[in-house]
């Protein structure tokens, strides 16, 4: 059976590893999991665990006394149950 | 300036697809 995974759909994520601004790159490939089976009619279309790609887009270090350091980091896209990649939104998060 | 292990996100689609569950 085939399903439509609608765009717009929400697909909540975990981060796999610390990242930090003082520490990774621009460029770093950054790592995520799905954390919940997305079901559309009931059928999963994207498993619990899938890993998705990401990077750090953007860094800035934190200084001894200035403000806060800063990251950026993008998700890349994701497989679906069915082996075809998914495009996602690539709003830095 | 970091973004520990386990924080939690959520990602949009992009774009409709048609997903074959039975695969």
């Amino acid at each position: 059976e085939t399903v439509t995974l609608q765009a717009g759909t929400f697909i909540p994520v975990r981060l796999s590893q610390n990242v930090n601004g003082s520490i990774n790159k621009t460029g770093d490939k950054v790592h995520f999991q799905v954390t919940e089976d997305i079901l559309v009619k009931g059928k999963t279309v994207i498993s619990k665990d899938t890993w998705i790609n990401g990077k750090v887009t953007y860094t800035k270090g934190r200084k001894m006394m200035g403000d806060g350091g800063r990251i950026s980091i993008i998700a890349s896209s994701l497989t679906a149950v069915d082996g075809q990649i998914v495009r996602i939104e690539r709003d830095p998060l | 300036a970091g973004i520990f292990l386990d924080t939690e996100f959520e990602l949009e689609i992009a774009e409709s697809i048609d997903i074959d569950t039975a695969a």
